[in-house]
């Protein structure tokens, strides 16, 4: 079950060489690591199609939620995310606005991405980045999560 | 913190970190064992929130985001060098990535039954994390939050869902990137995506348009209509360009740099891998598409 495109065989390695297993504390008779188990995606059993009885209970308890999407990701796009939010119904508190940051050994600000904000509800883009937005654009995520953390405005 | 479990080399690394990590297993229900590898905060570890990450899947594993996507360390293309991630996110959290359900990573359970469902997994996962507050108890009055990605989009709201009625959790929220939100949105957005990027053309979305939408609809429900003829017909090309033309699914604009993607071979009338297709010769679209790009990679230095 290897996601298509992506090459990750330099983490296979490391993750199975035994010095690393010993460092972890696996033991001998755990499985060898691999990215993605095809025994438990073939045994899994789906449940729920959309996830908005969810959404609306952590947001009856006013916890604060926040998604947010690379944009040039297919597997799971930004306008369906998107469309989720906006299915929520949350009173909306900003509307969508580009957010900015400063890449590092520049001086000039590039536009990061952009956010709506709902009643504890943070919809947010990454400019740029795919399904896995850490990888893709490292600076803006760690700013991402910290302002998301730390309550601060984006 | 549980002493055993601290992770006092990191192999491949030149000069060891200052903060402490950790790494064991958490009991689930039954037999299971959940690997969790927990990452303390460089920061201020006892103030400073406590993040659950967990990647999707189903079934793949959350060690993959701490070697690749905000984790401190990232792994060498040797597979054996490590450097650090100025970026990681334990620069502001105390982070801990589990690998669940029961099968994934190094994750087990003694009576090897791996099947499961959503429900299953947040109650595995809420107990696996009251197993962690009982090793870590110094981290239970920190803000906790739970977060995740791709089908982490099913098992990180699930989770807070049960998590917001435990009262001796600090739940504050949770955090779900690019994640699985709703079937029909996600299938349905991603035709206008593809017909926004230029992927699929004005004759094809025409077709869309007209086997796929209703009248008075906003926006046209694709997946509801998968089922008329003409427009399963209309949309199949969409799924091939997509998924079965070498594009790099994940990100548009990124190199396909490997693994296998399916796509239904009409000729042979079986599933087969992309990277098949794609040493088809004789197959007419991707020739051309062969040649566009070796055309281009020809003139691209002329190009100003």
């Amino acid at each position: 079950l290897t996601p298509p495109c992506l090459n990750y065989s330099n983490v296979v390695k490391y993750l199975n060489t035994a010095e690393v297993r010993k460092q972890l504390h696996i033991p001998d008779m755990v499985q060898k690591w691999d990215i993605c188990s095809a025994v438990v995606g073939m045994g899994y059993k789906r449940l729920y199609s959309s996830m908005d009885k969810q959404y609306h209970k952590v947001l009856l308890a006013k916890k604060k939620v926040m998604v947010y999407n690379g944009d040039v990701d297919m597997a799971c796009n930004f306008l369906g995310d998107e469309w989720f939010v906006e299915s929520l119904n949350q009173k909306l508190v900003t509307e969508r606005k580009a957010w900015h940051y400063t890449p590092e050994g520049t001086t000039s600000t590039q536009v990061a991405g952009f956010v709506k904000q709902f009643e504890n509800l943070a919809l947010v883009t990454v400019r740029g980045a795919g399904h896995m937005v850490p990888t893709d654009k490292p600076q803006p995520a760690l700013i991402m999560i910290t302002n998301y953390l730390q309550d601060k405005p984006f | 913190a549980p002493p055993a479990e601290e992770i006092k080399y990191m192999p491949g690394l030149h000069k060891q970190p200052y903060w402490k990590q950790y790494s064991g297993y958490l009991n689930a229900t039954g037999t299971k064992q959940l690997h969790y590898w927990f990452v303390q905060s460089a920061n201020k570890p006892s103030e400073d929130p406590l993040v659950l990450w967990m990647n999707g899947g189903p079934g793949c594993s959350s060690d993959l985001g701490l070697l690749s996507e905000h984790g401190p360390f990232r792994i060498g293309k040797d597979g054996a060098s490590v450097s650090y991630n100025p970026h990681a996110w334990n620069n502001v959290a105390n982070m801990m990535y589990l690998e669940a359900p029961a099968g994934v990573g190094f994750s087990y359970s003694q009576d090897k039954n791996y099947t499961t469902d959503d429900d299953q997994v947040a109650l595995d996962n809420h107990m696996a994390l009251k197993n962690f507050f009982l090793k870590f108890p110094e981290y239970a009055k920190n803000d906790f939050y739970i977060t995740g990605e791709s089908y982490g989009g099913i098992y990180v709201p699930t989770l807070s869902a049960r998590v917001v009625d435990d009262t001796a959790i600090n739940f504050k929220g949770f955090v779900v990137g690019n994640g699985l939100s709703d079937d029909e949105m996600n299938s349905d957005s991603l035709v206008y995506f593809a017909y926004y990027h230029g992927l699929i053309g004005d004759s094809l979305w025409s077709g869309l348009s007209k086997y796929c939408c209703q009248g008075n609809m906003t926006r046209c429900a694709f997946s509801q209509s998968r089922g008329k003829e003409e427009c399963g017909k209309a949309l199949s090309p969409v799924t091939e360009i997509v998924y079965g033309s070498g594009l790099n699914e994940y990100n548009l604009y990124g190199t396909c740099e490997g693994g296998n993607g399916i796509y239904f071979d009409e000729e042979t009338n079986k599933v087969a891998f992309t990277h098949q297709k794609w040493q088809m010769k004789n197959n007419p679209y991707v020739s051309q598409k062969m040649k566009f790009i070796q055309d281009f990679t020809n003139v691209e230095d002329h190009l100003r």
